[in-house]
């Protein structure tokens, strides 16, 4: 049980650490035991380095810092119990240009994940295989458009 | 690519039925403010067997259903399909193909169906169990919660971690 | 003390009614005592119908409507309680394209009050009378950028 | 155009001592993640007297302190001054330009002035009062936090109103 546990923890850790590379360009990050001693009944701490800058508390990241963690940390805990689909509603939203190309391309680049994602970035929505618009013409219902790809990001 | 399509009819802002054809990897959804967007992600939950009206950002099960506009009458019931491709047998059924229906009325009266034959919302449970879906939490995100991974307390994490383990 | 909160209630919910169409376009939005028989120590309800739809209960909006219905808030106690400057922090993250252009010529438009507002919205830069940029040149350490407003919107 | 400037040294990011004109009735700041445009907002916060780390974002009064990088050392204080232009006398002061500037020392020691004279946080208080701002909270809206004016429950937003009244 408390194997089972830090193992699994190693793995996340160490996914978290990948992703948040990939997905800032540089920086590290990485996940303690508030208490080592007790595995099984410690919480658990973040620390983030945003690239370039110092080790810091979660609390004084920028809103897109923090933004980028939990994305790195959502992936790293998909990493270790993959889903064959996932659906992202505007979760890239505090993003600017630079972090939501790197994370359109982090989305590419997934292998064995389906992503169905709303969004209103450029960045997210060139990088998508298919482009879904969802419209009211006629106020209070939904239609949806098929939309190529250049029209969208105009 | 294990998701094939969805149709949605009556479901909130879908009044008229509409099937959406997933037919990539990353498909984007895009559009205007209050267009429905999010309310194709809340069909998703749902018929996956979302039982939390919170989560569905209601207040009772029947706000699920379109709900009516000044010069549209309100639906009797909401219905909404995901089919699935099963070629690489993720789920324990013999079908390549596996279509869940979901389908609430006005008074309250649910139906399921799974490859349009009957079943109950435990089936869809089951079904869905060890695909890494449906309840898990983080297979689906809804709008403005990303950030919660990170501020549950260091306990709540943890139970996140453990879920994963 | 009930006659004066019930004034400014009006001019609060009246001010409301016109900033929402003004966001909106169209539209409307009002102000309910939950219990009218008791002004003093009834609460209040929010009530938001946006351009087309059906009156609606706020929890059902969608996050760019929510988001809309909030600025216009915020703009109605303002006019009730005027301030010479306000610091505005993205707030208009969650609105489309269209509801940026009408909450930037909003602001534009409106006089007494100058306003600080953190942006990465287009629409919202190009109304502005002054572009501030601030970078991280050397890392951890911000400094200012001067920048003319036609670089700034690429 | 009440805000005429505002210079920032030690304070966050900012280790370096900056001065911002602030040209205009609607002024944009702009830039990446985590460049330091919420810092300038916590700044403004700061210099009219806000006591709350948790509003600064932080856990002590300290964190306004610039905290060095692996090049730089921290900051032994960190200072804010914002200069207002009183020609309209809004301010309760014989001043046309009234500077605020608010300092705090790594030892939690705190200095305030008003026009560089030495004085009291209760005076910026005293000074800000009835102008609608500083205290307010709805003068200075902090990142993700517009949609709260519509979260709070019945009897919380009544009071927003009583205090708007
Ligand atoms: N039962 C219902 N009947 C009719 N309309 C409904 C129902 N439930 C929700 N809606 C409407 O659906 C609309 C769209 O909601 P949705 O959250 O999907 O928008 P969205 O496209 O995600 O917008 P945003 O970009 O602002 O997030 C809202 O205006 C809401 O009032
Ligand atoms: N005392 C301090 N010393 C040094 N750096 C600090 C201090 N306090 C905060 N910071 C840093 O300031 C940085 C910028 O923060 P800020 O919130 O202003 O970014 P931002 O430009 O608003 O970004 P975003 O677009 O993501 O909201 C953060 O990386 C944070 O770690
Ligand atoms: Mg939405
Ligand atoms: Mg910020």
């Amino acid at each position: 049980m408390c194997t089972q546990f830090s193992e699994q923890f190693i793995k996340i850790t160490e996914s978290f650490r990948d992703t948040y590379v990939s997905l800032t360009g540089g920086g590290s990050a990485n996940i303690l035991l508030t208490d080592p001693t007790d595995v099984l009944e410690s919480g658990i701490e973040i620390e983030i380095q945003p690239p370039g800058k110092k080790l810091q508390n979660i609390m004084l990241l920028s809103g897109g810092e923090k933004a980028i963690a939990a994305i790195a940390l959502f992936f790293a805990l998909l990493a270790v119990r993959p889903a064959p689909f996932c659906v992202l509603d505007e979760i890239e939203a505090a993003l600017d240009e630079g972090n939501v190309a790197r994370f359109a391309s982090f989305l590419r680049n997934y292998n064995d994940t389906q992503f169905l994602v709303i969004t209103h970035r450029r960045g997210t929505m060139e990088t998508a295989d298919a482009l879904y618009g969802v419209t009211m013409q006629e106020k209070g219902v939904s239609k949806l458009l098929s939309l190529n790809l250049k029209e969208a990001s105009q | 690519m294990i998701l094939k399509n969805i149709t949605l009819q009556g479901f909130k802002s879908f009044a008229d039925k509409i099937t959406i054809e997933l037919d990539g990897s990353v498909c984007a959804i895009v559009g205007p403010n209050g267009s429905g967007k999010s309310n194709i992600s809340d069909a998703i939950r749902w018929v996956l067997g979302e039982q939390s009206v919170k989560s569905l950002r209601g207040s009772k099960m029947e706000d699920v259903i379109f709900s009516g506009t000044s010069t549209r009458k309100p639906s009797g019931f909401a219905e909404v399909t995901l089919t699935l491709d099963n070629s690489r047998e993720l789920l324990p059924v013999d079908f390549s193909e596996v279509a869940i229906t979901r389908r609430v009325y006005r008074s309250g009266e649910s139906e399921y169906f799974i490859n349009k034959a009957p079943c109950r919302l435990k089936d869809i449970y089951e079904l869905m169990m060890d695909t890494g879906l449906g309840r898990d939490g983080y297979s689906i995100i809804g709008q403005g919660k990303i950030d919660q991974i990170l501020y549950a307390n260091p306990e709540d994490r943890r139970s996140i971690f453990e879920e994963a383990s």
